[in-house]
């Protein structure tokens, strides 16, 4: 039975090879199980020092891991961080350029408008920092009130 | 990190083998 029980664990310890020299070690454990079974304080010796090496160089393997699981969480960590800034950084801009670019032009054609239909002639369009798109509205918004205090003068 | 997981699963797994053949030796 012990031995039946040996012989699936080694089966089982080859179908889970991850390691270099662990195939290898489990051919010597095969080798030198049996013997040690039948009293062969040798072959147990040897039986036992390649379990050892076997477990050893698991145990490495999984450090090694451990190592590289922490290091991939320290990356991680701080590339969230800098996404986190990155994204900030970004919706900052983009907040700008939709004040900016958007409201800001709304907000001074509505002024205007509301000026001179409140009997305001002299309002006009006015905004250096807009985008030449805005700028061309606002030359053709003052243009059309130039011409209707021109008409209305006249 | 997945992959990483998975080595340390297999690795343990391995472990666990060898401590059952230790015992198996023990109970020779």
């Amino acid at each position: 039975n012990t031995s039946n029980d040996f012989e699936k664990l080694l089966e089982m310890a080859s179908e889970n090879i991850t390691e270099e020299n662990e195939g290898e070690l489990i051919e010597q454990i095969r080798v030198y199980y049996k013997y040690a079974l039948n009293g062969d304080i040798e072959a147990l010796e040897k039986t036992v020092e390649k379990i050892s090496s076997l477990s050893e160089i698991n145990r490495k393997a999984i450090n090694t891991a451990d190592k590289v699981s922490k290091k991939f969480a320290v990356a991680g960590s701080w590339f969230v961080v800098f996404w986190a800034a990155g994204m900030f950084f970004l919706g900052m801009y983009y907040k700008r350029v939709f004040l900016k670019d958007i409201i800001y032009p709304y907000e001074e054609i509505n002024a205007v408008l509301n000026a001179n239909l409140t009997g305001d002639k002299f309002r006009r369009c006015s905004g250096h920092e807009a985008i030449d798109e805005i700028n061309g509205i606002y030359s053709k918004i003052n243009m059309i009130l130039d011409k209707k205090s021109a008409g209305l003068e006249s | 990190a997945p992959a990483v997981q998975n080595i340390i699963h297999k690795n343990d797994r391995s472990i666990g083998i060898c401590e059952k053949m230790f015992v198996l030796l023990i109970k020779v």
